[in-house]
């Protein structure tokens, strides 16, 4: 099974395998070339030794005779080599988190938890809207008291100014002053029927 | 499937900030 | 740190690949040829090992340059470092994307909260003011309801 490594391949912005693999194939190419600059010298000069027995094909085959025993020590270098860099270099612990993925830890949110939190928050905007249909209400319900007020006013001010007439009148106390005017009425009713009953 | 890797893994690193700039917004509309 | 050891395992390579391709395995394969020229074959070898661990140096610093993994490095060095204290695993990537973003989202989540939270208080706040100032406003209009009531009585 292969370990992707993706948690590396987000800290690094690669897999580690493709680093080394990139590395494996450039340092290979390296050794390819090396060895066809060492043979292109070699026959070079061997071109110019006259009556030179040693055929390109000679070369050809010590050049791959050396190659393949370099390959073989390249492999085997070259995977000790992996193996350390994928251990100690190009690879995260496991207890090591990445910076972007702190939030992770600090908040631990199962979805259940994380559904609630959502929930909370539905909860907590129906009951802002609410308040403010509430406000709403009681702000109007001021305005209507404000009306109410002043039309009631309006009546005791009527009151008052009733009273201030009589008052204006010399009726202090009107009800006194009532009192007074109905016995007066009274006496001229009598004194009326007074004077009636003498003028017959 | 290196492609994969690294796309997943890039993906992983930089969505949930981008996610998270829309939320953000999407949360002070509502406020609003 | 990572970078110095990305190095020093980088030079062992080169230094157990230049040892195994030894003077002698050189000459060993090239027989025909260090027989008849053994100075040249001398020099070829050593400008061989000398050109392939400069190339491969090259390559090494090339490979750093493009990943920028001296920098990566030492910002992993430093992360690392700051882990030291733990032991337990860290969290990893679920594989399921909405859960993860799910953790990514609950700081602004509980901001909102804590937003909503206040605001909700604010506005209790007010609307217990406004219902104060409303009752206050109906017991004064049934003040002034009685006291027209008791005017009037009195003019009755």
């Amino acid at each position: 099974s292969v370990d992707p490594m993706a948690y590396e391949a987000q800290f690094f912005g690669f897999t580690p395998q493709t680093c080394m693999q990139r590395i494996y194939i450039a340092f290979q190419d390296h050794l390819f070339d090396m060895m066809l600059v060492v043979e292109g010298v070699m026959l070079k000069k061997l071109h110019g030794v006259p009556g030179c027995k040693i055929s390109p094909s000679q070369i050809r085959k010590c050049t791959e005779k050396f190659l393949l025993f370099m390959k073989e020590h390249f492999d085997k270098l070259f995977s000790k080599m992996e193996k350390m860099l994928l251990q100690l270099v190009l690879n995260i612990p496991k207890n090591v988190l990445l910076p972007e993925d702190r939030v992770q830890e600090q908040y631990p949110y199962s979805q259940e938890e994380f559904q609630a939190l959502q929930d909370e928050l539905q909860q907590l905007q129906q009951q802002c809207r609410a308040e403010v249909a509430l406000q709403q209400e009681l702000l109007a319900e001021l305005e209507e008291q404000k009306v109410v007020k002043a039309e009631l006013e309006k009546i005791l001010q009527c009151f008052d100014d009733l009273e201030n007439i009589c008052r204006e009148h010399g009726a202090g106390n009107f009800k006194e002053s009532f009192a007074f005017l109905t016995q007066s009425s009274k006496k001229l009713q009598d004194v009326l029927k007074d004077v009636e009953e003498k003028s017959k | 499937f290196d492609e994969l890797i690294v796309e997943t893994a890039t993906r992983r690193k930089r969505w949930p900030k981008k996610i998270l700039v829309h939320a953000v917004q999407t949360m002070k509309a509502e406020q609003e | 740190g990572r970078a110095q050891v990305f190095s020093a395992v980088v030079d062992t390579f080169l230094e157990k690949l230049v040892a195994a391709g030894s003077y002698r395995r050189f000459v060993n394969c090239y027989r025909c040829f260090y027989k008849l020229q053994p100075q040249l074959t001398r020099s070829i070898y050593d400008q061989f090992i000398s050109q392939l661990q400069v190339s491969i140096k090259e390559e090494i610093q090339e490979v750093k340059n493009e990943g920028n993994l001296e920098e990566l490095f030492s910002s992993l060095d430093k992360i690392v470092e700051e882990a030291k204290d733990r032991e337990e695993p860290a969290w990893r990537p679920s594989g399921i994307p909405a859960q993860d973003v799910r953790g990514a989202l609950v700081p602004s989540v509980l901001q909102q909260r804590a937003h909503l939270r206040r605001a909700l208080r604010q506005r209790q706040g007010r609307s217990s003011s406004l219902a104060e100032a409303v009752l206050a406003g109906r017991h004064s209009i049934a003040e002034l309801q009685q006291l027209i009531q008791a005017r009037q009585q009195a003019w009755q």
